[in-house]
């Protein structure tokens, strides 16, 4: 969609040639904060139908153009200057056999975080679809960064959220991870680990996938992401041309 | 300008206006020399046109608009004029080929936002402030 029609052509246009062009596009990367043209990987035939984070971030491109004419206001979007999605790039299980406690455990891939800016808000968002086992109970989810991880030991978690549902609801869960944000912010190399506990009200831990939990394996239109809300610290400075 | 005006018959001449006239009073909304009075024009910046398509999700691209036009003394209340533009209008009457007229500039600025995928193919929403012009005036 575009901001408002195209207007009609009432004048004659000129040609740019190849340098001006280059030139004109260079000029208008760096007005928009951009260092060159990114060039994103050419999706394969069978990975092109919606995806989660797309989707999710369309919804939100249309809520903050909906807000600049005066719509209402979205949760975290109006301090924010830019909002980043990132799909999980590795999804590990501790679901085999009855060894408990189960969990599942995402990682994101940092290394795009711009500097210089501030994080205002970041949410995890995983689909959950109605669960019979067990039928209409209560299920603690909870959220924590693997903060650390030993060879020999459990690895150290820092906790960040806790929701609570019924077992038969369905839709997307979205989980707090803000407070993970000072310490990725400093480890921009590091992977983000976020690791996922499902427990019901008599204090069992579940499979999250049999709470029924999404994860990589999902259709691409459910699969989880990771939203980040970032608000500028500073002005941006102008390269020198 | 304080002087008495005498009636003079008009000189049947090529002669350039007096610069101490003060153009613009009985004209229809145009400047001395028939240019516009400063507005907001049409400006639109395509992606598309760009080649951008490829990353930039939406929008294919945006009115940003501009200012232009003539910033002649006297300048009405739809030209957003700045106190500091109307003296230097006055000035620029009695010294025409020292001071300017005042510029006819953007007094309003809103954001745009632009979604796009970066080189990892992360989904970004990028908010832009100062991109589209809502208002002109004299400055």
């Amino acid at each position: 969609g575009g901001h408002g029609p195209r207007p009609p052509h009432t004048c004659p246009q000129r040609r740019l040639g190849a340098r001006e062009r280059r030139d004109m596009q260079r000029e208008i990367l760096a007005v928009l904060g951009l260092p060159g043209r990114p060039r994103p990987r050419a999706q394969p035939a069978a990975a092109r139908q919606p995806a989660s984070a797309p989707l999710f971030m369309l919804d939100l491109y249309h809520a903050m153009t909906d807000d600049d004419d005066g719509g209402p206001p979205q949760a975290h979007l109006g301090r924010a200057d830019l909002v980043m999605s990132f799909v999980n790039m590795v999804e590990r299980d501790r679901t085999l056999g009855y060894q408990e406690p189960h969990w599942k455990e995402f990682h994101f891939d940092l290394t795009q975080i711009p500097a210089g800016e501030a994080v205002t808000a970041a949410e995890f968002r995983i689909y959950k679809e109605p669960s019979t086992h067990p039928l209409n109970t209560t299920l603690h989810i909870s959220m924590f960064e693997v903060v650390q991880e030993h060879s020999n030991r459990e690895s150290d978690l820092f906790f960040l959220d806790l929701q609570t549902l019924r077992s038969g609801d369905e839709g997307w869960l979205v989980l707090d991870i803000t407070a993970a944000s000072d310490r990725w912010l400093l480890n921009h190399h590091k992977d983000l680990g976020l690791r996922l506990y499902v427990e019901t009200a008599d204090g069992h831990s579940m499979d999250p996938g049999l709470a029924g939990l999404l994860g990589r394996q999902a259709p691409r239109s459910r699969q989880p992401f990771m939203v980040t809300f970032f608000r500028a610290s500073q002005s941006p400075v102008r390269a020198p041309r | 300008a304080a002087r008495p005006l005498k009636r003079r018959q008009p000189k049947k001449t090529n002669e350039l206006p007096h610069p101490n006239k003060l153009p613009g009073i009985f004209d229809d909304g145009h400047g001395s020399r028939g240019r516009e009075v400063c507005r907001r024009h049409e400006l639109y910046v395509s992606f598309r046109d760009l080649g951008w398509l490829d990353w930039v999700i939406a929008p294919q691209g945006y009115s940003a608009y501009y200012c232009e036009g003539e910033c002649a003394f006297p300048l009405d209340s739809c030209m957003n004029a700045t106190n500091h533009a109307i003296l230097q209008s006055l000035v620029h009457l009695m010294k025409p080929d020292v001071v300017p007229k005042a510029c006819c500039a953007p007094t309003k600025l809103s954001a745009t936002s632009v979604l796009y995928y970066d080189s990892s193919n992360n989904v970004i929403l990028r908010k832009h402030r100062n991109m589209v012009v809502k208002a002109c005036g004299c400055h």
